[in-house]
């Protein structure tokens, strides 16, 4: 969980997005 | 007759198969591993994804997601747990990717909640 | 029987939204409701894979009982992860 959620918030940083979405989760998902 | 290749077999992997100098990309690679959450604060942030070098392609395991919310065909051997359980999530996220603020998953699983449970 | 998986799911989701929070805490990132359960939904079916593989080590080994070895298998592919959970184990065992 917590790999997911700073993996997604990594993710999210890179996009300049406040919040991480499923957009992000999606993109990190394999690699989990 | 071993484990190797035999002359001929070398010949036709080398004409056909190995990547060369004058190929544009020379080596592949998947993305390396590791676990952020395992790394304390310090070295978290120092991990950069290292942009490859030139001519070595980094496979993404992403890229091709748009084709994921689908089991495709397969032939002998069915996919695996984890691949169908892979396939569902991909098709839930697919299903909220458009919902805003209240969270459908959240308000049917809700109603579950027993404290106790958690504790 | 689906009730009671419910009510597992929902405690899932309730801890992994605490766990989502926490990790967000020292970032300006925020995590949406969806993403959370999202996470939750991954998780509970990655627990689902993991009790699978729990049980077959622990038959492997020709236990009834599954205990931190078998867990301990589960990680196999990560040093990191093995070494985070070996050392985990031995916490818990003292």
């Amino acid at each position: 969980v917590v790999e997911a959620a700073i993996r997604s918030i990594r993710q999210a940083q890179a996009e300049d997005l406040p919040c991480v979405d499923v957009d992000q989760l999606e993109k990190v998902l394999p690699q989990l | 007759k071993d484990c190797f290749l035999s002359e001929e077999e070398f010949k036709l992997w080398n004409r056909f198969y190995r990547l060369r100098d004058s190929d544009e990309i020379k080596e592949i690679t998947l993305p390396p591993v590791q676990f952020l959450s395992l790394q304390n604060e310090e070295n978290r942030s120092l991990i950069k994804t290292q942009e490859p070098s030139s001519g070595i392609h980094q496979l993404s395991l992403s890229e091709w997601r748009l084709w994921q919310d689908h089991p495709l065909p397969t032939y002998q051997v069915d996919h695996s747990d984890r691949c169908h359980h892979f396939i569902t999530i991909m098709q839930m996220i697919e299903g909220m990717r458009h919902e805003e603020g209240e969270c459908s998953y959240e308000l049917k699983v809700k109603s579950y909640l027993q404290m106790e449970d958690v504790s | 029987r689906f009730s009671h998986q419910q009510r597992l799911k929902a405690a899932v989701h309730y801890t992994v939204g605490c766990l989502c929070s926490e990790a967000a805490a020292d970032t300006q990132v925020q995590l949406s409701r969806q993403a959370v359960a999202a996470i939750a939904e991954v998780t509970f079916r990655q627990c689902e894979n993991f009790a699978k593989d729990l049980e077959m080590f622990a038959r492997h080994a020709r236990r009834s009982t599954i205990n931190t070895e078998d867990v301990k298998l589960l990680a196999r592919r990560s040093n990191s992860l093995l070494k985070y959970i070996t050392e985990k184990n031995e916490e818990i065992a003292q």
